[in-house]
């Protein structure tokens, strides 16, 4: 099974711009456990 | 020709009936096959990609059912003597960490009720800083990125799939208009669709009454601070129908809310819904994040609430039960808009928020605990409600949620609360 998050949240367009956007903590192929953070603005 | 019109002899004579017949089949199928194939915008003859072959091996096979009985071999139970030796083979094969289960073995009937166990309390620690997203479930984060305006969800290896196909199509016209104004990537676009008319902020706040720091929600059944957030307390519990959870017990494992919650349901008690929904500055542009994480078959399989958010409604997809395995997801284009699925959309601090739930063939069940109504997977209604469907040309079954309050106009949830599980079968 699978659970497939999709969610706005402010951009992250590295000129400097829309600073403190979203990214997320978390590599491909990761383990992940409930309550951990993925990613954050 | 006038005198071969007059001289020549009209001679008459029988046609065979079945050359008739068969004129007459020929032109109808003809007429057919076009207007399928205008609806599938294929010129008739004309050769077609038809996709992954798997699907094609795969959709041959009796998927729903193999799923149905799956669950209902597992629901048989298992004498207690063999419980203990049963699970601790199934952990052993799966990776299943047996410290972390909230009850002993001989206490889970079969292997259905293992399947939807329960961890100890603090087992899973909630990361409480602000603005953390957390992972809902446990598992392995397949994919994750940002959503480009062509609204598709690109995968690394070349696995895609719209959007759109995703979470459904019909939203409502407010839905539409932020969500294709954040992909048009133009802040003030997303600001017109978003505190225009019918956007959000049109939302109107219930009353909050300071006297009890009560919400007085539409049903009449007031919910206090704490309720709202973290589930209700002991003595509200007979007050009220349980909106939040299915079962009374179900209440009692939600963690408590973390501080920020609290601060934010008072913010958004005092009538500041900017919280809750689009943070005060609308000018900072917006863009749509995804992630993807697989669970398998080992794996504790409820999940939980990422962050702080209201769901206002539920689609539920009936398609097929596909094995989401990360082999097949990375192979088959668009698999999670062809299996059984259930969307939940709704809003967070930052604006619209979902969580699509997948299943598959082993795990064709999805539950939600504060939705009573959903029912997945179930093989013989869910064939009748298909083709009623079909004929009706919706793809998915929705749901709107009341939620507790109208002040919030869906179904609040805390970062970390429990929403619902796969079960087996």
């Amino acid at each position: 099974s699978t659970v497939v998050l999709v969610f706005e949240a402010p951009a992250n367009d590295g000129q400097g711009e829309g600073k403190g956007g979203f990214r997320f903590t978390v590599k491909r192929g990761q383990t992940v456990k409930v309550g951990e953070a993925i990613g954050g603005v | 020709l006038a005198s071969a019109w007059k001289n020549t002899k009209t001679e008459w004579y029988w046609i065979p009936a079945g050359l008739g017949v068969a004129v007459v089949g020929f032109v109808q199928i003809r007429k057919r096959t076009n207007a399928a194939a205008q609806e599938r915008h294929v010129e008739p003859g004309e050769v077609r990609p038809m996709g992954a072959w798997q699907v094609h091996v795969m959709s041959t096979l009796p998927l729903k059912a193999l799923s149905y009985y799956w669950g209902k071999f597992n629901e048989i139970p298992l004498p207690v003597w063999l419980r203990p030796a049963g699970f601790k083979l199934y952990s052993f094969i799966f990776g299943v960490n047996l410290d972390e289960v909230e009850q002993p073995l001989t206490e889970y009937r079969n292997l259905a009720e293992f399947f939807y166990r329960r961890l100890k309390p603090g087992a899973r620690p909630i990361d409480e800083r602000h603005n953390v997203v957390v992972s809902p479930a446990d598992g392995k984060v397949l994919q994750f990125g940002e959503i480009r305006s062509t609204g598709q969800v690109e995968q690394v290896k070349g696995m895609t799939y719209s959007l759109d196909a995703l979470l459904g199509t019909q939203q409502t016209p407010n839905d539409a208009a932020v969500a294709h104004a954040v992909l048009s990537e133009d802040p003030q676009a997303t600001t017109a669709a978003r505190f225009g008319p019918g956007g959000d902020s049109d939302k109107t706040a219930a009353v909050y009454s300071d006297t009890h720091k009560e919400f007085a929600n539409v049903n009449g059944i007031s919910y206090t601070l704490p309720d709202l957030l973290s589930g209700p307390s002991e003595n509200t519990k007979k007050q009220k129908r349980s909106w939040f959870f299915r079962k009374s017990e179900d209440a009692s494992t939600t963690p408590s809310s973390t501080v920020d919650d609290v601060t934010v349901a008072a913010d958004l008690a005092s009538g500041q819904l900017s919280s809750w929904f689009a943070p005060g500055d609308a000018h900072q542009q917006r863009r749509l994040f995804f992630a993807v994480i697989y669970l398998a078959p080992g794996d504790y399989h409820r999940f939980h609430s990422p962050v702080p958010w209201v769901v206002e409604r539920r689609r539920h997809f009936a398609g097929e039960l596909y094995s989401v395995s990360p082999y097949l997801q990375n192979r088959l284009p668009g698999l999670f808009t062809l299996n059984e699925r259930v969307v939940l959309l709704g809003r967070w601090r930052h604006g619209m928020y979902s969580m699509t739930l997948v299943g598959a063939t082993n795990v064709g069940s999805i539950k939600i605990n504060f939705d009573r109504e959903l029912q997945t997977n179930s093989f013989v209604k869910l064939a009748e409600q298909e083709k009623e469907m079909q004929k009706e040309g919706i793809s998915f079954e929705e749901a709107t949620y009341r939620g507790a309050s109208a002040l919030l106009g869906g179904q609040p949830l805390t970062k970390g609360a429990e929403v619902g599980g796969f079960n087996l079968g």
